[in-house]
């Protein structure tokens, strides 16, 4: 997955992080004191539709049949930057009868993106 | 959320200013945390935990079980802290009251629950400890014994029961009564403590949400 940098406008992964002090739940949420939940932002064009990483063999589907349609001919649905691979997040809280409970959140942290 | 002409945001590249954008996303990362924790609000906390009674507890929470694969379908799983709301005590025995607050409608599955707890016992003594589970009679009626456990208590410190079905479906119906009862001469001279950091709690591992499996025969 690519990171954003500078002026980047293509497909890439934003770094964002989730300070929960800054947003009032540190009392109820013992660890951890933040997370980093990042975000996915940046242009699709149709020749990179499909990519980058896993999606390599779909991509050079993609890319055939634009090749195949010429590109007006494309449908106009695009193709949009997405999460590809997310992380979980181990959260330790208070609940509403003051237990203490340790859970994994599937799927919280945005790890890369892609074009779908 | 998609935008008035129904292009997807993560197409059109960001649209909004910097700070609308970062209260966005807070209220976004606000709303995931809450939905994948089943809770309509962030909780209010009823009954502060002191420091000294987390610290006991951080040391003995531990992760999954290694090198267990995450099954499909495996429902989220959660380690669960209740400290004891002590009830009726008396010098000969000591009523514990635990709560749970039940995760979503479809109810929770417990793994395993034992109760830890704190005993002070004069030098080179041993103690039996009798642990009752108690459940609501029919109707919601006055408490009756379920089963009862015989613990040989031979030194001051923590000790660990592991709790049985009986208390395990009462802790899925979010409230467990026990009661301690000291056995024997020393009874009078030995004492569960309460204090700050040696409060009585259940540690649970439940399961929410997981298909239940049907067992093929």
């Amino acid at each position: 997955g690519i990171n954003c940098q500078g002026g980047s406008r293509m497909c890439c992964r934003q770094e964002f992080f989730v300070d929960f002090r800054e947003i009032g739940w540190h009392d109820w949420i013992i660890q951890p004191e933040g997370y980093a939940m990042n975000f996915c932002t940046g242009q699709c064009p149709l020749h990179v539709a499909g990519m980058p990483g896993i999606a390599a063999s779909f991509h050079t589907t993609v890319f055939n049949l634009l090749k195949a349609n010429t590109a007006a001919g494309a449908t106009g649905g695009g193709s949009c930057c997405v999460p590809t691979t997310r992380r979980p997040l181990s959260l330790l809280y208070y609940d509403r009868d003051s237990n203490i409970v340790k859970t994994d959140i599937p799927d919280m942290v945005v790890e890369t993106c892609g074009c779908s | 959320t998609s935008r008035a002409d129904g292009q997807c945001l993560a197409c059109a590249g960001p649209t909004l200013d910097l700070e609308s954008q970062r209260e966005l996303l807070l209220d976004l990362a606000k709303r995931n945390i809450l939905d994948k924790l089943h809770l309509s609000q962030r909780p209010t906390l009823s009954r502060p935990v002191s420091r000294a009674a987390l610290r006991t507890v951080l040391q003995r929470l531990h992760g999954p079980p290694q090198g267990v694969l995450p099954e499909a379908d495996r429902g989220q799983e959660y380690e669960i802290i209740s400290f004891a709301q002590t009830g009726l005590s008396n010098v000969n025995q000591t009523r514990l009251d635990f709560y749970f607050s039940d995760r979503t409608a479809g109810g929770m599955e417990i793994q395993q629950a034992s109760l830890m707890f704190f005993v002070q016992l004069p030098p080179n003594t041993t103690q039996t400890m009798k642990v009752r589970i108690l459940v609501p009679g029919p109707h919601d009626t006055n408490l009756t014994l379920a089963t009862q456990h015989l613990l040989e208590v031979d030194a001051s410190g923590w000790h660990q029961l592991l709790l049985g079905p009986e208390a395990q479906a009462a802790c899925s119906q979010r409230h467990l009564t026990l009661e301690l009862v000291p056995e024997g001469q020393v009874a009078q001279s030995s004492v569960i403590l309460g204090g700050a950091a040696h409060r009585p709690f259940v540690a649970a591992r439940v399961r929410v949400g997981g298909k239940h499996r049907v067992r093929r025969r």
